[in-house]
């Protein structure tokens, strides 16, 4: 029997480095010059969270919501992009039992990313809103430890803050699919880094040959809503070189209420 | 309590979408929003097990029987929801996100939304200058009772209402805004406190744009009315 599909989210471990302070690339990186720990120009990296947000934890700018300190950070305007690409780079280890595949997944990249798995390099598309699950079955070492580096590249139009400030800056930033906040609101100060970074889910995941995708339940009704209908529709990926016998199940319990436990 | 099973073939190195024939529930627990009755939540599992090799893989999520209705009231010009059938008065906040430098948690999560419910409200609205909200942040408002109306990232004062006017045709890249959309749909749609998708703040979004969200999210034939006696059947496209 095989074992259970899994799923390990990567979010722990993690450093970062500014990239003009690397210099080494990115297959390097993955292969003969992997960081040995959080050294400079390498500091400990929170993911999921932005460029800014680990350069707050690590003390190397102000926390820009305390006072005016926001004025002390440099705008992305000012620094230009590079300043704000940043490598992120952490090691994971994943067992592969035959006819086993291994998904790497992303949830969320603000704004596009060259990814480097063990010394080969894959270019994620752009765009703030959008998954990428990458199949890296023939990439990992199934029995050993795979060093992952990723370069996350800032929105491509980060736009200039007027000296009056203004909803939404020089408005810039709409020329991307990005969040508009970060070049500040009434409510709000700009964001220096545009909120660049792996900002949301990491995660490997190990299924067998078929492989089940993004389902939608819908629910209809009839006889005022005494009589319910749950339609199940699902993408299925047979990802080996044979033909899959499958069986498939959809299982519906009623969630316990709180005070109710099940024995 | 339901349990289908089907078996089919999945040819080598494809991708297919399949239908399961419809589950009924008899006298189903609701899904209701906060101040209207219980947030009943069924557990969703579907798994599948290959010939040879046993379980290739599963899947789970909470799932709330509701329906959610909207349109614009001619009397008042505002738009007026109904819940299973219920008119609902809608008491609700905007929310950008939790923190800027985008450090979420579940317990943040959790704690802030469980406010909103405290407040009496039943509605948060994701305004479009912020973000596609997380999983995370459906789950509790599932939990809570929180509708979410959730808009897509266009907003006046950058897209084209703005001073100085700028980008009046939206992003430069229309495909690229309608394959996140996409995704970010296939990401939420699951969630029961999901009540509405709104093209952008204060601006309708680039006609080209519009036009493919309205289509993308209209209510598919298949589930416009189904005839009780349908025979259930599944379906490999």
């Amino acid at each position: 029997m095989a074992e259970q599909h899994r799923k390990t989210t990567l979010d722990s471990g993690w450093v970062a480095a500014r990239s003009t302070e690397v210099k080494f690339t990115g297959t390097q990186l993955t292969t003969t010059h992997p960081p040995t720990g959080p050294t400079s120009p390498w500091m400990e990296a929170l993911v999921p969270a932005t460029v800014l947000a680990t350069l707050v934890k690590n003390k190397v700018v102000p926390d820009p919501f305390y006072g005016l300190q926001n004025e002390h950070i440099v705008d992305i305007a000012d620094s230009g992009r590079d300043y704000y690409t940043f490598w992120f780079f952490t090691t994971f280890n994943c067992k592969l039992s035959s006819n086993e595949h291994c998904d790497l997944n992303f949830r969320g990249i603000n704004y596009s990313a060259d990814v480097y798995l063990n010394g080969h390099e894959i270019i994620l598309p752009k765009g703030m809103f959008r998954r990428h699950s990458i199949d890296v079955t023939d990439i990992v070492h199934a029995d050993g430890t795979n060093l992952l580096a990723v370069l996350v590249h800032p929105p491509d139009h980060p736009g200039r803050i007027p000296p009056t400030g203004g909803q939404g800056g020089d408005h810039e930033i709409g020329k991307d699919v990005a969040t508009q906040y970060v070049e500040g609101w009434d409510w709000m100060a700009p964001i220096r880094d545009r909120n660049t970074g792996i900002w949301d889910e990491v995660s490997i995941s190990v299924t067998g040959p078929v492989k089940i995708i993004d389902p939608h339940l819908v629910s209809t009704f009839s006889d005022d809503y005494k009589k319910a209908y749950l339609h199940t529709t699902i993408e299925l990926q047979n990802k080996s070189s044979r033909t899959a016998e499958c069986s498939l199940s959809v299982q519906v319990t009623l969630e316990p209420e709180d005070s109710i436990f099940l024995v | 309590e339901h349990l289908q099973t089907q078996n089919l073939s999945v040819p080598a190195n494809s991708r297919v979408q399949y239908t399961f024939p419809e589950l009924i529930f008899s006298k189903p627990n609701l899904w209701w929003p906060n101040g209207m009755g219980k947030q009943s939540l069924y557990n969703v599992v579907i798994s599948i097990d290959v010939k040879g090799f046993g379980e290739s893989d599963s899947w789970s999520h909470h799932f709330g029987f509701r329906k959610i209705e909207s349109h614009i009231d001619n009397a008042t010009g505002g738009r007026l929801f109904k819940v299973n059938g219920e008119p609902i008065f809608i008491r609700g906040g905007n929310w950008i996100l939790s923190d800027g430098l985008l450090r979420f948690s579940k317990k943040r999560y959790s704690t802030d939304i469980k406010f909103h419910a405290d407040m009496n409200f039943n509605m948060i609205r994701c305004w479009g200058g912020g973000l596609a909200e997380r999983p995370e942040f459906y789950h509790y408002c599932d939990y809570y009772g929180l509708l979410v109306w959730q808009e897509f990232w266009i907003t006046g004062d950058v897209d084209g209402r703005g001073d100085p006017v700028s980008n009046p045709d939206g992003p430069l890249d229309h495909d690229l805004f309608l394959f996140c959309a996409r995704d970010t749909v296939k990401l939420l749609r699951n969630h029961p406190s999901l009540a509405l998708w709104v093209g952008g703040n204060e601006q309708i979004p680039p006609a080209d744009i519009n036009a493919a969200l309205k289509y993308d999210l209209r209510l598919h034939p298949h589930f416009e009315s189904k005839d009780e006696n349908s025979k259930p059947v599944g379906d490999v496209s």
